[in-house]
């Protein structure tokens, strides 16, 4: 009768709907299309959602409004080759020791990002530590600052990294300044193979030194150790998602060639060229072709 | 040639019941010929702004109208699509007109917050329909 092919139909559908759903990498996949699917099945938008960081958000919106127009158009004058941009907060922190005035470190801390919603299909581009500089936190100059990282605990797999150490460091110069909101720590070789090698979370501990200008430590007084200056980090992803459902801006609509759905396992990340000089010459050789 | 031309002009000049618009009718673009229409809609009125950030506002537009029978270039339709209607009305009605659906899209840049509270910024291919066609 018409109810029951209705009923079927809509069962296949569903069926067809979910087997999509899971067909993309074997596990849920969170992108918008998957919800849109759900959501044109159960009518709700989605599922029930933690609420972000209102700081964080207002990042990101701030990063929307550079790539995207108003009606949502990504912007052509962009050279990065990234269609994806994912901010995590930590899901766990720990505040170390406070400030210590011998050495100079301001202050430690250490985080745990849980990365379940980078998909298989989404590479690696850029990795960015994030500091919001709440509107409390004014230092008097300009500061300089070395900030060691380590990547600690067991999640680091020596498959990722053999002969890989227990913890990796890696110190990076950065400057605070009074009218800066944000400072973005670039930590893309320290992730990269974790990333690669499918890692699902990352446990990191953050020591910031620093100098003023006129090379006294700032004292520990200026910063009470019950406020530490800044709050815990975010960490921002910028991936290039292979699957055909994603926006690859930078190969000439001409071709209108998809890079291939599965890069070769040989040649890794090299199959997605990392900097912007890389993707002017994928154009200039496909022009010349 | 003389006698021609006089019995010709004593012929009655056409049929009183001949419509003059009725016959340029034929000539004029179809009204509701198949082209590209906005559809704006804001994802609040979806109830899915508690996890699409941004854009506010998506007009994904969408086509609509009557194939016109000799489709031609101006559609970017093949040569089977008037092939295609032929077969409709000589042949066999039960095989549909041909369609009027998009033929291009662009893409469109989503922000959304996803269940365990990280957020996306993400660009997805062919989500507003640019141009139509006739298929």
């Amino acid at each position: 009768s018409q109810t029951s092919r209705e009923v079927q139909i809509a069962a296949s559908a569903e069926s067809g709907s979910e087997a999509e759903l899971q067909s993309l990498d074997g596990r849920d996949q969170s992108g918008l299309l998957p919800s849109l699917f759900k959501t044109l099945y159960d009518g709700q938008g989605g599922a029930p959602r933690l609420q972000p960081d209102s700081r964080a958000l207002r990042y990101m919106k701030r990063l929307y409004k550079a790539y995207a127009t108003k009606e949502g158009i990504p912007k052509s004058n962009r050279s990065h080759l990234y269609n994806t941009v994912r901010l995590f907060t930590p899901c766990s922190q720990h505040k170390q020791a406070p400030g210590d005035q011998v050495t100079g470190t301001l202050w430690s801390v250490d985080v745990l990002f849980n990365l379940d919603r980078v998909t298989a299909v989404e590479h690696l581009l850029k990795s960015v530590l994030l500091y919001t500089l709440s509107n409390s936190v004014s230092f008097p100059l300009a500061v300089k600052c070395v900030c060691n990282l380590g990547i600690k605990g067991p999640e680091v797999s020596t498959k990722a990294l053999p002969g890989a150490p227990y913890s990796l460091t890696f110190n990076s110069q950065l400057e605070f300044k009074k009218k800066y909101k944000w400072v973005e720590i670039d930590v893309t070789t320290l992730l990269q193979p974790l990333v690669a090698s499918k890692q699902r979370s990352i446990h990191m501990s953050v020591n910031f030194t620093c100098v003023r200008d006129q090379g006294r430590h700032p004292s520990a007084q200026n910063s009470s150790s019950d406020r530490t200056p800044l709050g815990p980090p975010s960490l921002l992803l910028y991936l290039n998602d292979t699957s055909a459902q994603a926006y690859h801006s930078w190969y000439s609509p001409r071709y209108r060639r998809r890079p291939s759905q599965h890069p070769d396992p040989e040649r890794g990340l090299s199959a997605y060229p990392l900097g912007e000089e890389a993707a002017g010459s994928v154009r200039a050789s496909r022009h010349r072709r | 040639g003389q006698e021609t031309v006089s019995s010709e002009l004593k012929k009655p000049p056409v049929p009183a019941s001949f419509n003059l618009s009725e016959y340029f009718k034929q000539f004029l673009f179809p009204q509701n010929e198949c082209e590209l229409h906005d559809f704006r809609l804001s994802f609040s009125q979806l109830k899915w702004d508690n996890w699409i950030v941004a854009p506010h506002r998506y007009n994904p537009r969408y086509c609509k109208g009557d194939c016109p029978r000799a489709v031609g270039h101006r559609y970017g339709s093949p040569v089977h699509t008037m092939v295609q209607n032929i077969i409709h009305e000589k042949l066999d009605s039960s095989v549909p007109r041909p369609s009027c659906v998009p033929a291009k899209y662009s893409p469109l840049s989503v922000l959304t917050i996803e269940p365990d509270g990280s957020i996306a910024y993400k660009e997805y291919e062919d989500m507003i329909a640019t141009t139509c066609t006739c298929r």
